[in-house]
């Protein structure tokens, strides 16, 4: 399927708060 | 491996070979993963969004990668 302007915002948003989080957990973890 | 049980791995590993946009569906990880149920695979999931490690694309059933361009 084709994806709308929208949702290709709403994913790369999710995608840049997953990096986020992902990077935190990296910092608690050292 | 990288702290995280196979289960949770065997997903990860799964949806860091999808290519599509969408992203992969709980449905077909279900479909795909033998060895797992439902429960299980919402639970490695959950466990993999709460890391950063995939995150939900165009509803809360379909994952990507962090991984993935």
């Amino acid at each position: 399927p084709i994806l709308t302007e929208e949702q290709k915002r709403k994913i790369e948003e999710n995608r840049q708060m997953a990096l986020a989080r992902r990077a935190e957990r990296q910092q608690q973890q050292q | 491996m990288n702290g995280l049980t196979s289960q949770q791995s065997q997903v990860l590993n799964l949806i860091r070979n999808c290519q599509e946009q969408e992203g992969m569906s709980i449905d077909f990880m279900r479909r795909t993963v033998k060895n797992m149920n439902i429960v299980a695979i919402k639970q490695a999931v959950e466990f993999l969004s709460n890391e950063g490690h995939i995150y939900s694309t165009v509803d809360e059933d379909h994952y990507r990668s962090t991984d993935a361009e």
